[in-house]
């Protein structure tokens, strides 16, 4: 009836469970907190308080496209026997040994993070906050997901393409040093998610927070590797896009096993 | 009359024996306070958690509850020193206390929250549903 944490229940011998007495508002509390303590949270998350959750977004989606077609109702299963035909995510033979391994599954919003002294090329910065991995967690994967869109203004721009991912270095003095992160190729016309592995960025950026520079996206087309695009051109949704199609990052981790007590 | 007056004598005996038997004995056997799975539900929504929780709404937890009555290899998955311990209670029941009952057997249960605002995070809880009780 929604009341459930109002009261202290009992057994009362007969398989039926009465109300031994009406529990406190700060009683409630406290029980709240004890729970929250074992999800491994101090408090709630920040910024959630009062706000309608986003879970129309692309990340929230894809976590929640995984909870429901992989894991399902008994936990004990393998991951294989639960999959279905997932949802739009397309999930991989690697994308599920990834979730079976599992313990955490963390998404990252993509951020059009601002660093001065950077140029604007044609290509796409990225930028995630990295900064809630808990410490400790081995990172098994990570994979970059853009949203490729067959509907596409300018047709001169049809073809092959390669989509390219860096990691940013350094831009200090309006110089910019590029690692090669991973590339997946694409044609105009190809409608629905693409991934790039990006486990060695994700990875660099939790070892080094002060390194997180972000991703640099860089499009050309398959047999011509200077001329570059800009990746709307070819269809890829941005930070700016539908909410369910933003670019977004995910992250698979194995827990250390140590028990998370974080202090309140 | 002697004969029949002794056997009515043993009888009744033997049938209050029968009774504070806990081999025998269905009453104590099948006790509804006997050591069990109990019902519980962690309510996500009743928390009005329901702004940060994606899924699930709440999942079952349940508890175990009971005595740890003889037999304790009846239904109760018990331990073989919990079997000791029911006679060493039996004995001194005023200083040595009967087993616990407790989970035998926890499964996991995987929650789905907003870390932040934007950022999402699914997380496996192991041993967080009870899936069988027995005494310890």
């Amino acid at each position: 009836d929604g009341q459930r944490l109002s009261g202290l229940y009992v057994d009362n011998g007969l398989d039926q469970t009465v109300v031994h007495r009406v529990v406190t508002q700060r009683e409630k509390r406290e029980v709240e907190h004890e729970i929250l303590n074992l999800l491994g949270l101090p408090d709630r998350p920040r910024n959630t308080g009062g706000k309608v959750p986003q879970v129309k977004r692309s990340a929230p989606k894809f976590l929640l496209d995984i909870y429901k077609n992989t894991l399902g109702e008994d936990e004990e299963k393998p991951v294989t026997l639960h999959t279905q035909t997932s949802g739009e995510f397309d999930l991989t033979g690697q994308d599920l040994r990834a979730i079976d391994q599992s313990d955490v599954i963390m998404s990252f919003a993509a951020h059009n993070h601002h660093v001065a002294g950077v140029r604007h090329e044609r290509g796409k910065r990225l930028w995630f906050d990295v900064s809630e991995v808990p410490p400790g967690e081995h990172i098994i994967g990570a994979e970059l997901r853009l949203y490729q869109s067959s509907d596409i203004k300018n047709h001169r721009n049809r073809g092959s393409y390669m989509i390219t991912a860096y990691r940013v270095l350094r831009t200090e003095d309006g110089e910019r040093e590029l690692q090669y992160v991973d590339s997946v190729n694409t044609t105009t016309g190809h409608e629905g998610w693409l991934t790039l592995n990006v486990s060695e960025p994700l990875q660099h950026w939790v070892n080094n927070p002060d390194g997180n520079r972000g991703l640099y996206l860089s499009v050309h087309p398959a047999d011509r590797s200077v001329h570059e695009m800009r990746p709307e051109d070819i269809g890829i949704v941005g930070s700016r896009g539908d909410a369910d199609r933003q670019p977004f990052m995910v992250g698979f981790f194995k827990s250390s096993g140590i028990r998370e007590a974080k202090v309140r | 009359q002697k004969r029949d007056a002794r056997r009515r004598k043993k009888s009744e005996s033997s049938s209050l024996d029968y009774r504070s038997n806990p081999y025998t004995d269905p009453a104590i056997q099948y006790s509804s306070r006997t050591c069990k799975i109990q019902t519980l539900y962690v309510s996500f929504k009743d928390l009005k958690w329901q702004d940060w929780i994606i899924a699930p709404d709440g999942y079952d937890a349940y508890y175990c509850s009971g005595e740890c009555n003889f037999p304790l290899n009846a239904h109760m998955n018990a331990t073989n020193h919990a079997i000791v311990q029911t006679l060493v209670h039996l004995v001194s029941p005023g200083k040595v206390p009967k087993p616990c009952c407790a989970p035998t057997k926890l499964s996991a249960i995987s929650v789905l929250y907003f870390l932040d605002e934007s950022n999402v995070i699914l997380k496996k809880y192991k041993n967080m549903v009870v899936k069988s009780c027995g005494c310890h």
